[in-house]
């Protein structure tokens, strides 16, 4: 299904951002 | 405990929510926190991501028949549209100002909205699946809802001919979702169903037959009457329980204690 394969994208991509960010931040805590 | 109800959503969204909790988590215990690095490459990745799921999940309401598909998709994509916006924002922010506070804010509330908008548009999609399985469900309640006008065998034939497939579709059908569960116990109760409807079936064809020939015979009509009329009342009960578990999406409370 198109939808599943977009999602699983979007997921995707958005938890590469988010790793990103909190790698900044881990050095930190 | 799984937080998805299916095994596909559940493999789509569980790392991305498990990320967004540990950005959550750090940027509670750290405050303003180190410097942020340039975002503006996984955002503009996100953003993609975003632009291709609307217009995908536009062609797919476009296409559909599914009213209330229609009506719950378009909200999920513009919260998932949104959440972009403020993600290229806290991105721009950051730009300016790696220590800023907004963009962090911003940062989370796009990466949650992101993941809620996502869930929500899942589940929309996943709720139009389960209405077309019990579509077929109701295929099958509707010919045995025609089983009282079954006097002949020439009849008989003819109904086990148009019945078997729309069994046979509804038993894959409503077998394959069971394995797409997560909750144990609805995947049992699917299961359970499944396996009295499959062990009916037999049972209502001698029972319509036993019917035919009390009729022919004028012996014993209304015990047969009665005994066919059990059975479709037991199947039809079945897959209306089979209706109400495949809609079921919150979790029983005793498995998790």
């Amino acid at each position: 299904q198109q939808i599943l394969t977009a999602a699983q994208a979007i997921a995707a991509a958005t938890a590469a951002l988010v790793k990103s960010a909190s790698a900044a931040q881990r050095e930190l805590v | 405990m799984p937080v998805f109800h299916t095994k596909t959503i559940e493999s789509i969204l569980e790392p991305v929510a498990q990320q967004v909790s540990r950005l959550v988590i750090l940027h509670e215990e750290a405050e303003d926190g180190n410097a942020m690095p340039d975002l503006a490459h996984p955002v503009r990745a996100v953003k993609v991501a975003v632009d291709n799921l609307v217009r995908v999940g536009y062609d797919t309401i476009n296409s559909s028949e599914d009213q209330i598909l229609k009506q719950d998709m378009p909200p999920a994509l513009s919260r998932v549209e949104q959440s972009s916006v403020l993600l290229l924002q806290a991105s721009e922010l950051l730009r300016a100002d790696p220590y800023s506070g907004p963009a962090r804010k911003k940062l989370i509330e796009g990466s949650r909205g992101i993941l809620q908008g996502t869930s929500a548009l899942l589940l929309a999609f996943d709720e139009s699946e389960v209405r077309k399985i019990i579509r077929v469900c109701k295929n099958v309640l509707e010919y045995l809802a025609i089983t009282e006008v079954v006097d002949r065998m020439e009849d008989l034939v003819t109904y086990v001919k148009n019945l078997s497939p729309v069994l046979t579709k509804m038993t894959k059908e409503v077998d394959n979702r069971e394995k797409e569960l997560t909750h144990q116990v609805h995947r049992d109760m699917l299961v359970r169903s499944l396996e009295q409807v499959k062990n009916y079936t037999p049972v209502l064809i001698s029972g319509v037959k036993i019917f035919i020939t009390a009729k022919q015979t004028s012996q014993g009509i209304p015990d047969a009457q009665s005994g066919r009329d059990y059975i479709v009342k037991k199947m039809s009960d079945e897959i209306h329980e089979i209706i109400r578990v495949l809609q079921l999406t919150t979790y029983d409370e005793d498995e998790w204690d």
